[in-house]
């Protein structure tokens, strides 16, 4: 563990947080895309299969349960919470977000580790969290005024996996043998997807003006 | 388990 992958865990804790908090208090997705919630719980359904087999350790397994519950308790939310699926609005959320997963599958299927069923899994997972963003940032650039809660909750998101880069780049340096070219060049496509939200998101806190996304 | 590729990381 180094200081970069802790920091990128807590912000990707932090995120989940921010869309737990702005959910549950004030009963509200407006803004939140119910598709990258969905490719989010797969991504983690699809990557931890070996959470009951190989143990790490007691952080690995707790930040785990805490990335799986928060993901599918927050599809459940919007899918089926009275008040807060009424704030979600299907007419805009529409990327065909399974368009996706195909793709992701495919390129699983002939770029992985090993071709086991778990490695395959773990691969797919890479892939679709690098394109999982992609209905919430078209769901932004539609979404007249985007509320603090959503932009912190997208920022944290892109942050996180930036500051895994920076974890990679230390472990290549630290550790022999440490390359993984499936997690590097997806997490930089993932932090690449994010650089005009954040060029947007840091214009509107440097200009103290309302986070708005170009059409 | 031998030869599996373990991921260390989330």
């Amino acid at each position: 563990m180094n200081i970069f992958r802790l920091a990128g865990d807590m912000t990707h804790l932090a995120s989940v947080l921010v869309l737990l908090l702005k959910i549950h208090t004030i009963k509200s997705c407006a803004g939140i895309s119910l598709k990258t919630q969905e490719l989010y719980a797969l991504v983690f359904a699809t990557r931890y299969l070996d959470i009951f087999t190989d143990f790490i350790s007691l952080y690995n397994t707790t930040m785990k349960l805490i990335f799986l519950g928060s993901s599918f308790s927050i599809v459940w939310y919007i899918r089926n919470h009275k008040i807060v699926s009424r704030s979600y609005d299907k007419s805009q959320d529409t990327f065909r977000h399974y368009f996706l997963i195909i793709p992701c599958l495919l390129l699983a299927l002939l770029v992985n580790e090993k071709f086991t069923f778990k490695e395959v899994m773990w691969a797919f997972s890479i892939y679709l969290e690098a394109v999982a963003i992609l209905p919430q940032l078209v769901l932004l650039q539609r979404t007249r005024n985007i509320d603090n809660l959503t932009g912190q909750y997208v920022f944290l998101l892109g942050a996180y996996r930036a500051l895994y880069i920076l974890n990679w780049i230390y472990r290549y340096f630290t550790e022999t043998h440490y390359v993984h070219w499936i997690t590097w060049v997806s997490g930089l496509v993932q932090t690449l997807l994010y650089a005009d939200f954040f060029y947007y998101y840091f214009e509107s806190w440097k200009n103290n003006k309302k986070l708005q996304l170009p059409a | 388990p031998l030869g599996e590729p373990m991921h260390d990381e989330l």
